[in-house]
């Protein structure tokens, strides 16, 4: 398994951080 | 995959069998069940149709029917795999299933592709990529000079982009992923692994009798 790319921060890693794309909301009914 | 010994499954009018559903996802026969009682508890949060529309997904997701998100919106889309407007049964399960811990990483791989190519061409677009980082700065409070912004752009295109063109195709993109795994991070809910254990307060008690493998 790899690690991630020793680059600066990438701009997918940035925007994975939204809480809209977090769907344990679902499972708080 | 769903293990299934069982002569006695719950059917649900108007919806696809669960049996069927286990067979093709992550999910065993009762925890198909379950997830059928959180679907009814969503799809008459508004309108009591039997389906999830926009405003009872982002209720369910985040408390409040007024909260327009551009990646919301993208998951909503996803969701709404016949294209329909509205989410039934059938499409919640499979597309939940993607962000179980046992799916393939091709097809989480391939979810997050198609999130990201918000204008469905085929391709993730440099456009796209700078609209939803600054969708997210705005969401997070979070400033950063123009200038940033950009400089993140060409590193991010730079490490993704292999041919130079400018957008980042399927396979461009799965190799990005290969190098840089924590992206599909957002694409695994532990919980779904155990959901009948995890959240008791939608399981019932199925009918059906499951031995695990």
């Amino acid at each position: 398994k790899g690690s991630d790319s020793p680059t600066i921060i990438n701009a997918f890693q940035l925007i994975g951080m939204s809480s809209f794309l977090d769907l344990s909301g679902f499972f708080e009914q | 995959m769903g293990c299934l010994h069982s002569t006695a499954a719950r059917e649900y009018p108007g919806h696809e069998n669960p049996v069927k559903l286990a067979s093709e996802t992550a999910f065993s026969v009762s925890e198909v069940e379950a997830l059928y009682e959180l679907f009814k508890s969503i799809s008459c949060s508004v309108v009591d149709d039997g389906l999830i529309n926009k405003e009872e997904f982002q209720l369910a997701l985040f408390k409040n029917r007024k909260k327009e998100n551009l990646f919301a919106n993208r998951i909503f889309d996803l969701f709404d795999v016949k294209r329909k407007g509205v989410i039934d049964f059938g499409d919640f399960v499979r597309s939940l299933n993607v962000f179980h811990p046992n799916a393939s990483l091709e097809e989480k791989t391939d979810f997050t592709f198609r999130l990201y190519d918000m204008d469905c061409t085929g391709y993730i677009e440099r456009q796209e990529v700078k609209q939803m980082l600054i969708a997210l700065l705005c969401e997070s409070e979070m400033k950063l000079a123009d200038d940033t912004i950009e400089v993140i752009l060409d590193q991010t295109f730079e490490d993704a982009d292999v041919d130079g063109d400018g957008k980042i195709g399927k396979t461009e993109w799965s190799d990005f992923v290969i190098k840089n795994p924590s992206l599909l991070k957002i694409m695994t809910l532990p919980y779904l692994r155990d959901i009948t254990t995890t959240f008791p307060s939608f399981v019932f008690n199925s009918e059906v009798d499951e031995i695990a493998t």
